[in-house]
């Protein structure tokens, strides 16, 4: 597996 | 596009607006290890601007590289550079290439 795919989605913030 | 043309443009996002007007996801230890816009706000400062897409990659804001920067600090950092009363515009490298 690559490990991106472990890695967590990111949040989102508006600016 | 050839090896050697440029995979990066430089964006100057006048401050025309209250507010900037983008949304954007990543990070560093996310799987968006690099700032990604997700949406640009119609009436803002990047949406007058014209030239920012949604689904670009942020390298670089006025100069400062966003790499190895969690969400909340490259956040921070946009923020604080549209924020600044030092300048008029913020500079945004940028790339279409994910």
């Amino acid at each position: 597996r690559e490990k991106r795919l472990t890695l967590p989605p990111s949040e989102i913030t508006l600016l | 596009p050839g090896l050697l043309e440029p995979t990066s443009t430089l964006v100057r996002v006048a401050k025309s607006a209250s507010t900037l007007g983008i949304a954007i996801e990543g990070g560093a230890n996310t799987r968006q290890p690099l700032p990604r816009i997700v949406t640009i706000q119609r009436g803002g400062s990047a949406h007058n601007c014209g030239q920012l897409k949604v689904g670009q990659v942020i390298l670089e804001v006025n100069g400062v590289s966003m790499r190895s920067r969690e969400h909340r600090d490259a956040a921070r950092l946009i923020a604080e550079a549209f924020k600044t009363k030092e300048r008029d515009h913020v500079d945004f490298l940028v790339t279409d290439f994910n």
